[in-house]
């Protein structure tokens, strides 16, 4: 669904928090 | 015909992906859907996240999104 490809998204992007 | 691990999740296509154009972390993973790659969603964070630190994309603002891309 939308809403788990936006929770993936949204832990992606706090892996990458200190890299982006 | 493989069962359910059709598109895998390695740098190699990743940097595909990002030499062709620019994308956000969504329209990644978008092309490395957990039911394409028998993953869970939770390896598919952290190894998406392992790959894009080790290839060190180039980033842009598109939108107000942010993009990564690579060049050759």
């Amino acid at each position: 669904s939308s809403s788990e490809a936006d929770e993936m998204a949204a832990a992606l992007e706090a892996e990458l928090n200190d890299f982006m | 015909h493989l069962s359910h691990s059709d598109v895998q999740l390695t740098e190699e296509a990743v940097r595909r992906y990002l030499i062709r154009k620019p994308m956000t972390t969504k329209d990644l993973l978008k092309k490395f859907q957990t039911k394409r790659t028998g993953l869970s969603s939770e390896q598919t964070v952290n190894v998406l996240a392992q790959i894009l630190k080790r290839l060190n994309p180039e980033r842009k603002n598109v939108n107000d999104k942010m993009h990564f891309y690579l060049t050759e």
